[in-house]
């Protein structure tokens, strides 16, 4: 339930 | 993308430029806690380091860079350029007492047990308690200026809308990163009292905020 790999929150 | 988050990153942009351009412009940065603002640079430092490792957006990639630009200027301007106006006296919170337990947290609690995402569960912990010193400074002194109660304002104020970020993802496309959840509501409950202050003070014309 997470982006994976890089992060698309700041 | 969705207008809280957008705008919770705007109020962080606000936030770091009201600070960058009040030390600059008073050169000085007395009333500045130095430490959390080294606290701040770590918690981009840690957290970004995807930067070299996956494209997701120009957005993204300017937005991550522009914070990490100015939070280091932030602490050079502190700590080199107007050092002599460093506050070292009043700025005694011991980060130590921050970082051992953030440590030891993302080492237990974490999605993988992988360098990169240790690292940015620790800058997510982090920058919960990242303000600390500077909130501890401000009762210590027994006042802020007002200008650093705005400042104090947008970056409490940015985590508080990505609450209200997560909650629309959460009901519009299922995300939800718990350990971003979980550390940003407490990061803004460590500033409820701040904001109280911040209202029924600073909203009615203060020149500056006296703490009772």
């Amino acid at each position: 339930d997470r982006v994976t790999g890089g992060k698309d929150e700041l | 993308m969705n207008v809280f988050r957008l705008a919770g990153d705007v109020s962080h942009l606000v936030a770091i430029i009201i600070l960058l351009v009040k030390i600059w412009r008073s050169k000085s940065c007395a009333g500045i806690s130095g430490k959390s603002q080294v606290l701040f640079a770590l918690v981009f430092t840690t957290r970004y380091l995807d930067l070299f490792t996956v494209f997701i957006s120009a957005y993204n990639t300017i937005m991550k860079v522009v914070f990490l630009a100015m939070s280091y200027a932030t602490v050079y301007l502190i700590y080199m350029r107007f050092r002599n106006m460093y506050d070292s006296e009043n700025d005694t919170f011991r980060v130590e007492f921050l970082l051992v337990p953030v440590i030891g947290l993302s080492f237990l609690e974490n999605y993988a047990f992988t360098p990169l995402e240790i690292l940015w569960t620790f800058s997510i912990f982090l920058e919960a308690v990242a303000i600390m010193p500077q909130l501890f400074m401000i009762t210590k002194t027994g006042e802020a200026e007002s200008i650093t109660t705005h400042y104090l304002f947008f970056l409490g104020l940015y985590r508080a809308l990505y609450i209200a970020n997560w909650v629309w993802r959460y009901h519009t496309e299922e995300f939800f990163d718990q350990i971003a959840v979980v550390s940003g509501v407490v990061q803004t409950i460590f500033y409820c009292d701040f904001f109280y202050l911040y209202v029924t003070r600073v909203l009615r014309g203060k020149a500056k905020m006296i703490l009772p």
